[in-house]
């Protein structure tokens, strides 16, 4: 059955939609059944694939008003699909407070996907609310992007707090998949500082901060405007370069049964 | 009595704490007073100010526990106070869900303070639901950081459709008070490309896109590190001149009665 890996940060703009798309689609590169889940109502990592008006979208799943196979939608590459994002799942944030078994809501719509991927990743919304504790109930695993910047440091105990909360509320075999740096910057002091504190505090491998880091680079930024993601739109980038050992490293610690 | 503005926008990390503490700090050194308003459970305008266990917090004004004047807090800048955030502010987006006028709780919270400000300024989180509503509704007027790159671009139209709606339903006089270009680079394709894009659409000045926009410079990033605005980590800064401009601007569209 999939491995479900939640990509989950309160702080915004730290690289999660970026890292769940790449990771995503290097892992597809590698040859493992993949599925893209957005659950953010921005809907970033949906339009990082070109996708604009979805038939259906995960909204329509998550109500029992359309099944999982007729919601996903097949990407250029062979073994990745995108379970798409929509206006609606704004609503969804509101709505899932007062609805029985709120938190387990995504687990019940994802069960169908579980025979059918070796991976599910989960691009959450920037927020502890009732999309993200969906999100990590549904998961196997949490990868955490850190941006190496000041506020985004500030944030990593509130999120691992909330980590362990939904470890022992719902989802007791949630494990930490590890943190990886993004937009690393290793000629700014800051950068740097906050990379030393990081895999001082949480070592490296393991559950603790993956060795790959994801560098700044501007065509990562530049990739979603093509609606590609960036092995398919500059494969020779440091970007690339980048997600593509991510994914290695993180196949390795998950060998093939 | 004050004008309350609130910095919106539901991406994330595109500078809205950034523009609300260094806007906020700009005018105060332009002898306006000024209240800045944490209304981000992340509280990250409140630790800018090197603010860490408030006594009090906006969660305890939002529901009556503590009057205005007891919850703000003074500054480093004699015309500037802060009114902080704190964990419980996490709860107020589900509980606010089934309070009776939910949409005003923060304009009923913040009227003891619009005869002792001349400024207001709120610092919203990175999402379109109660908390960022609740800011819409006792705003006079909107200000949008704008981060000059694909997604941020992307989530403008339905940030735009949620300030009319609000306007339509509990806020009839809000207005614009324009877009910032946040963390350009004049030097990436990119950056230049939305500018021209943003400017060409909305214009310059008015309730379009202010003429000052902020270079993206490490030294804002560095400020909060300190617990200090940039104008007083680093005055010389082109983070500094940068909002000093733009406070300049606003001011200029205001003009003291
Ligand atoms: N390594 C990188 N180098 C350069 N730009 C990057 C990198 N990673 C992400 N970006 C850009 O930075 C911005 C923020 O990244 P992204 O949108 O992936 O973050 P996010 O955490 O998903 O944001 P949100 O909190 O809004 O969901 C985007 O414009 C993205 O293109
Ligand atoms: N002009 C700039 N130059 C360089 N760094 C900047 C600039 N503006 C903001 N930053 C940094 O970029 C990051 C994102 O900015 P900030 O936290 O202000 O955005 P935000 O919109 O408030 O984020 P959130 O959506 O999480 O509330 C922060 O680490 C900040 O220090
Ligand atoms: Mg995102
Ligand atoms: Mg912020």
């Amino acid at each position: 059955a999939a491995r479900a890996i939640a990509v989950v940060n309160q702080k915004g703009g730290v690289g999660k939609t970026t890292t769940a798309v790449n990771l995503a689609a290097s892992l597809a590169a590698s040859e493992r059944a993949t599925l893209l889940v957005d659950l953010d109502p921005q809907a970033n990592a949906t339009s990082a694939f070109g996708i604009l008006e979805p038939a259906f979208q995960l909204y329509d799943v998550l109500c029992g008003e359309s099944a999982l196979r007729r919601a996903t939608i097949p990407t250029e590459l062979t073994h990745l699909h995108v379970l798409p994002a929509g206006p609606d799942l704004a609503g969804a944030e509101i709505e899932l407070v007062t609805v029985d078994d709120r938190e387990y809501q995504l687990r019940l719509a994802l069960a169908d996907a579980l025979p059918l991927y070796d991976f599910i990743v989960i691009d959450c919304p920037p927020s502890l609310g009732m999309l993200t504790l969906n999100a990590l109930s549904a998961a196997n695993a949490v990868l955490v992007p850190l941006q190496s910047e000041y506020y985004a440091l500030e944030g990593l105990a509130r999120l691992l707090d909330t980590i362990e909360r939904v470890r022992g509320a719902w989802n007791p075999s949630l494990e930490m998949e590890g943190i990886v740096l993004t937009m690393v910057d290793r000629r700014a002091n800051l950068s740097r500082q906050v990379e030393d504190e990081v895999r001082g505090h949480f070592g490296t491998g393991g559950a603790g901060v993956f060795r790959t880091s994801i560098p700044r680079n501007i065509r990562l930024s530049e990739a979603p405007s093509h609606g590609k993601p960036i092995l398919l739109y500059d494969i020779r980038s440091r970007g690339a370069v980048a997600y593509l050992a991510l994914a290695e490293e993180l196949l390795a610690k998950h060998p093939r049964p």
